[in-house]
Formats: C-alpha cells, sequence, structure tokens
C-alpha cells in the first residue's frame, strides 16, 4: 500500500549516518521528525488491521469504530488521550519479542479509580501513581492525566497480543452527578 | 509520610541530604549511591586539536573535574501492591523517579533532564553516576552495539602506551545497551542497562557514569555547522528515559549474562500498547 510505501522510505532515508547519530542538522531533526510521524500516522490504520486479523477469529471488516486499535505516539510525555478521554477501553499489547514476556504496564489516566479485567475476564491488581510534577509540567505537554495506572501483563506469547478491558470506577458522588 | 524508603527483598533504597538516592543491598554488602552532575563543554575555535570544542561528534569538558548539582529539590515516595516510587526533584531541570516493581530484580531509575540552562552562556552536559563499594581495577565493560561486551582498561589502550591529556573524555565509550564492572575479591558483578545509546565510562573504581542530555552552544567544526543547541518551545529540549540497575554474583555469570540480555530486550522492545475506546460497548466479553 501506499502508506506502508511512505514508511518504508522512510526508513530507508533513517539509515544516513547523520540520523543515526544525531549529526544532522537541526532543521534535518525536524524534517525527520516530521517525516517518521506521517509515516507512522499513514501506517497507524495498517497495523489496526493487522492486529484485527490476528485477533479475529472471523474475517471481520475494520469498519465499527470499536475494533479500531489506535497508537499514543506521546506515551513517553505520559499522555494519551484515547485512555484520559474514554471510562472504558481496552488496551491491546503487541509482543515484538520472539519469546514470550510479562510486562509492567502504565497507561496515563485522569480518573480516580479503575477496574482492569484480563482477557478471560478475571479482574487483575492494579495501582494508581501520580505522574511526577516534572512530567506534568513539561514544556508542550497537552494532557489531564495525572496519575499512571499500572498493571502487570503476564505472558504475552511470542509476537502475539494481549487484550485488557479498562474500566473506570466512579465513586457514589460521581454516579449521583451523572444522575 | 513517615516512609523514608522503598524496598523489597533485595534493597533498601532511600535519598540522603544531598539528594542523592543510596540503594542497599539486603543479601551482600553492596551499596550504590545514584547522582546527577554536569561538564562544562569546552569552547574553542577549532584552530587547532587543543581549541576543540565539544559539539555534536565531540565530548570535551573544558576542565577534567565534574560539577554537581545543589539539591534545591525535594522527595516523595509511592506505595502499593505492584509498586513502589520514589519521585525526586533534584532542581528546576533534573528529576528522577527510582522504582521497585514487585517480582523484578532490576531498580529502575527513569530520569528527565531538560531544559538545560544557558544563562550564564556555558553549554552543559549532564551525566548519572552509580558510585559503589565495589572495587573494580581500572577495569570496566561495554556493549558493542548490544552484541559481546568489550573490556576497557581506564587510562590504557591494547596497542599503544597512552598518555591521555584529557581524562574524561578520553576515558568514555560508547554504551548502546549494557556498561558493567566487576569485583573480584567481592565476586560481584554490577551493570546499568539503557534504553539508548548513551556515551560512558568508569572514571574511579566502582563508579559507572551515563551522560543523558547535553546543550552545548559552538560548532565543534566536525562538519554539521552548527552547535548542539536543539530547541522546542521556545527553549531546550528535555530528554525522559529509563536506566536498570542490576547485580549478580560472578559464580553464576551465565544466569546472571541470561537474565541481563532478557532485560535489555525488555527495555528495548517493550510491548506496543494500542487503545481501543469502547463508545459502543458495554463490556468486554462483547467486544472480544
Amino acid at each position: 500500500s501506499d502508506d506502508l510505501q511512505h514508511l518504508r522510505e522512510v526508513m530507508g532515508v533513517m539509515q544516513h549516518h547523520d540520523a543515526v547519530t544525531g549529526t544532522e542538522k537541526q532543521h534535518v531533526a525536524e524534517d525527520y521528525a516530521r517525516l517518521l510521524h506521517e509515516s507512522i500516522v499513514k501506517s497507524s490504520d495498517i497495523i489496526s488491521d493487522a492486529i484485527l486479523k490476528i485477533a479475529s477469529k472471523n474475517n471481520t471488516s475494520n469498519t465499527y469504530e470499536d475494533t479500531k486499535f489506535y497508537s499514543c505516539l506521546l506515551l513517553n510525555t505520559s499522555t494519551c488521550t484515547v485512555s484520559e478521554d474514554s471510562k472504558k477501553f481496552v488496551v491491546t499489547l503487541y509482543n515484538p519479542q520472539s519469546n514470550p514476556v510479562s510486562s509492567y504496564i502504565r497507561i496515563p489516566v485522569n480518573g480516580k479509580s479503575y477496574i482492569v479485567n484480563d482477557h478471560t475476564g478475571a479482574e487483575i491488581l492494579t495501582q494508581l501513581v501520580p505522574i511526577p510534577l516534572a512530567v506534568v509540567q513539561l514544556p508542550g505537554r497537552k494532557s489531564i492525566a495525572t496519575r499512571e495506572l499500572v498493571f502487570r501483563a503476564l505472558n504475552i506469547s511470542a509476537f502475539g497480543y494481549q487484550s485488557y478491558f479498562v474500566s473506570e470506577k466512579l465513586s457514589d458522588d460521581d454516579e449521583v452527578n451523572i444522575a | 509520610d513517615s516512609d523514608k524508603s522503598i524496598s523489597s527483598d533485595l534493597y533498601d533504597i532511600s535519598v540522603d541530604e544531598a539528594g542523592q538516592v543510596v540503594v542497599q543491598w539486603k543479601k551482600e554488602n553492596i551499596k550504590v549511591v545514584q547522582s546527577f552532575h554536569y561538564y562544562i563543554g569546552a569552547v574553542g575555535d577549532n584552530s587547532n586539536a587543543e581549541k576543540r570544542a565539544s559539539g555534536a561528534y565531540i565530548f570535551r569538558p573544558n576542565e577534567s573535574a565534574i560539577h554537581n548539582f545543589i539539591y534545591s529539590g525535594y522527595h516523595e515516595i509511592f506505595k502499593g501492591p505492584l509498586v513502589q516510587e520514589i519521585h525526586l526533584t533534584v532542581n528546576d531541570h533534573v528529576s528522577l523517579v527510582v522504582r521497585i516493581l514487585d517480582n523484578e530484580e532490576q531498580v529502575e531509575f527513569e530520569w528527565l533532564a531538560g531544559p538545560i540552562p544557558i544563562d550564564d552562556k556555558k553549554g552543559k552536559e549532564i551525566v548519572i553516576r552509580y558510585s559503589s563499594n565495589l572495587q573494580s581495577a581500572g577495569t570496566f565493560y561495554t556493549d558493542s552495539n548490544g552484541r559481546e561486551m568489550l573490556k576497557r582498561k581506564r587510562n590504557y589502550r591494547p596497542t599503544w602506551n597512552l598518555n591521555l591529556q584529557e581524562p574524561i573524555a578520553g576515558n568514555y565509550y560508547p554504551v548502546t545497551a549494557k556498561i558493567s564492572l566487576e569485583d573480584r575479591d567481592k565476586g560481584y558483578k554490577l551493570s546499568v542497562l539503557n534504553d539508548r545509546a548513551q556515551g560512558g565510562s568508569s572514571l574511579t573504581d566502582g563508579e559507572l557514569e551515563l551522560m543523558i542530555h547535553r546543550r552545548l552552544l559552538v560548532d565543534d567544526a566536525f562538519g554539521v555547522e552548527e552547535a548542539l543547541n536543539e530547541q522546542a518551545f521556545g527553549t531546550g529540549l528535555v530528554a525522559r528515559g529509563i536506566h536498570y540497575l542490576v547485580g549478580g554474583n560472578l559464580n553464576n555469570l551465565d544466569t546472571i549474562a541470561l537474565a541481563e540480555k532478557s532485560m535489555a530486550l525488555k527495555l528495548s522492545l517493550r510491548p506496543w500498547a494500542l487503545f481501543t475506546p469502547l463508545n459502543n460497548t458495554d463490556n468486554f466479553i462483547n467486544w472480544k
């Protein structure tokens, strides 16, 4: 596809020794960042389709909103629009390694309490940790997340995936306000 | 409020009065002190080697001395069933989260540095130091682009007699995944795994050092023709990354090597997180 071709070409450009070592001029560094961002965004539908393909037994068409898989490219600033704005969402973890891994996952959120269920429906142990003030105050950060939801993803199979269902647990006061 | 430290079966971790993180091993007599420091980049007109400036290609501090940050910050402790964290603010541009996780052996140092201030017109290069009570006899190891570990001897080159004029820069090596040292007498090995390529060294026995961020004001005349002074939002860049600190008994070298390899892979090939907002599905079973 054209979208994937764009990423292929950009990855080709990124093999230049200045891109690898960071010795390019500043305006070139900014252009590299622009190209990479554009191509990753362009290929996000392909990633979503690919995950859906390995995840579903039926040949489901990826038109239903609840089957879209979004990347959060600003997780390094503890920012993710989907997890911050949604009361319910699914986190699908793809393991790019050739052996199974267990890994701690940190998701930026702004709610006070969450329930996380694994693929069997069982509730798993979670913890909310404040995002450090230095991160919250990062120049240019636009996020309402104040905490990170931490849980341990167990035994994600090699080149495989696992999904976790995350729902915000509303307090009695919140539910009264919504009503 | 009463908590002064975080701890697991393996470590006790606290912050001292100077804003340094102290990691005390519980089962071995090993102590590591983590601290932030900075070098001031050399400035010159690049007309000859002695007037070379620190820049994109060259690390060259202006003197053989390291500078300490004045600790003007604070720290907070957060404990829970999965993770225990110390959030340490050293000053307005250097901070750290120290983390121990249930069922994991490493101590995580999630550092954050920048925007590096340049009001004094001096370029600065920030490093993290891990100083231990191990005796490494002038030797340390750095990885070869994630493959085998290469032996480095301080102030030494294997094929000629070395007389280093610049003992800091002359002992710096590339570290793409791991830097480590060993104390043969104690039979213990200490390693730091990094999540991106950095410069590193062991300038004193028992000590590991990695450079995490740089902001320099003069070109080093190796071709880029501009100073390494990256900016965003009208100020210098902020960098955030992770180091894993791990140790192990040299009697179990194979086991340690395997564990460290697996940790290094975990650090560089983390699971991709993909998010699906559920607007039309009430529960997970329906979604599945």
